[in-house]
């Protein structure tokens, strides 16, 4: 179904509106499972879009979560200091059940730099005192104003090179996910579908009617060497 | 089989084109079957029109998807191909302008072939590049290498990319199908995609086609 406009397809980020606000706490509540009282984060921001499909809906949200400050060792190794995240979701609401499909965060930083390049720097946690944090942010900026240069992306809004940059910073992660779990000798990193969501290049590149429609029907070749 | 084969030192391949923000890989896939079968059975390499099967090919959605075995039905049933000069690529779907005039190929059908990896390899090395459809994951982020997912995350049921087999071998020991994709040649190895091979990897023989050229 179409994605519904109105409420549900919110494009700016504030409290989650009213029809977004169940899935938006199912996947707050599944992301601090397992956690202790005082140790879960807290629901920020929220915007998304619904689509409806067949007896369900299906939520892309994108919400910002604040993980307290941590200081006990035996919680977390590290200090670590308050944190915003920002996170997306996706979340199925069949006939009032909800379903977790998909969850990816990464550190957002919530303040603004004053040292002038604040669309790149203003998306990574550059202003955390957390020192590994700082150099992941650095590298990244880096890593990522090449791959503006290479592939000679512009991006109409300050806003827009933000969210760029924190869906490049999640791909990273995602393109060492399947560095990771691939046995052969293949290399995963930048490419030049590098700031897209998941969802987008989905949508744009590929063809699902290939596992959807049956084609037509064809007669099988003979092999060769048959007689 | 040859232990390895590679059409595009037989000069059965076209240069790798880019499909732009349209969903019309299987377009890509299936014109650039036709363009080996022509090369191999009429002695000439056309660069042939995706932008006709975009406009013309009802059966299929264009920048929406496609099925290469629908795409076959069309181009014999509309009377054949353009060239890719003569109908050039848009990246958009138009009203349809093709002329059997201007057709510079035809083709007489189209088979299914065998999900067998080493019949396929056999097949290749005798008739030409192979239309096939893969499970997409992990392409986003593909810089070069032989790709090998797991299984479970490169299922062959959850099959969304088309693309064209041109060759095989072994890299290392390691055997590779030799893929022409349509994300230009910024894209991969020279717009290449190397896959494991012999493993039914993202489901690499789930859907291989050829069309036929008498």
């Amino acid at each position: 179904a179409p994605a519904q406009s109105g409420a549900a397809d919110a494009q700016g980020w504030g409290p989650p509106p009213p029809e977004l606000l169940g899935p938006a706490r199912f996947a707050l509540e599944m992301y601090n499972r397992g956690r202790a009282a005082g140790t879960r984060a807290v629901l920020g921001a929220v915007r998304g879009r619904v689509r409806r499909a067949g007896h369900g809906s299906l939520y892309s949200l994108e919400a910002t979560l604040e993980e307290p400050p941590c200081n006990d060792p035996t919680v977390c190794q590290l200090p670590v200091s308050r944190k915003t995240l920002l996170c997306s979701f996706e979340v199925l609401d069949e006939l009032g059940k909800h379903m977790l499909l998909r969850r990816d965060c990464g550190p957002v930083v919530t303040k603004v730099t004053d040292d002038g390049n604040e669309a790149l720097n203003s998306g990574l946690p550059l202003l955390t005192k957390d020192p590994l944090s700082q150099d992941f942010s650095v590298k990244m900026a880096s890593i990522f104003k090449n791959f503006v240069t290479t592939y000679n992306r512009t991006y109409q809004t300050k806003e827009e090179a933000q969210w760029r940059l924190s869906v490049f910073a999640s791909n990273m992660v995602r393109a060492q996910k399947i560095q990771a779990l691939d046995h052969g000798t293949a290399q995963y990193g930048v490419t030049k579908f590098s700031d897209l969501t998941e969802e987008e290049f989905r949508t744009i590149y590929l063809n699902p009617l290939l596992r959807e429609v049956p084609g037509k029907k064809m007669h099988l070749a003979k092999s060769i060497g048959d007689p | 089989a040859p232990p390895e084969w590679d059409w595009r030192k037989n000069g059965a391949v076209t240069k790798v084109k880019d499909q732009g923000m349209c969903g019309s890989c299987w377009a890509f896939s299936v014109t650039g079957n036709v363009e080996g079968q022509w090369f191999l059975n009429r002695g000439t390499l056309l660069s042939l029109s995706e932008q006709e099967l975009l406009d013309c090919d009802k059966m299929d959605k264009a920048c929406m998807g496609g099925l290469p075995s629908n795409a076959y039905s069309a181009i014999k049933n509309l009377g054949g191909l353009e060239t890719e000069d003569d109908y050039s690529y848009q990246g958009h779907m138009q009203a349809c302008n093709f002329s059997a005039e201007k057709a510079k190929v035809y083709i007489n059908d189209s088979v299914e072939l065998s999900q067998n990896e080493q019949k396929l390899a056999a097949w290749l090395a005798k008739k030409g590049p192979i239309s096939v459809a893969i499970n997409a994951f992990g392409m986003q982020f593909y810089r070069h290498g032989i790709a090998h997912p797991l299984r479970p995350l490169c299922s062959p049921w959850l099959i969304d990319h088309a693309v064209l087999i041109v060759g095989y071998g072994n890299r290392s020991e390691v055997p590779f199908w030799a893929i022409k994709n349509s994300w230009g040649t910024d894209w991969g190895e020279k717009g290449y995609y190397y896959l494991h091979r012999g493993s039914g990897s993202c489901g690499v023989n789930t859907m291989a086609s050829s069309a036929v050229v008498n």
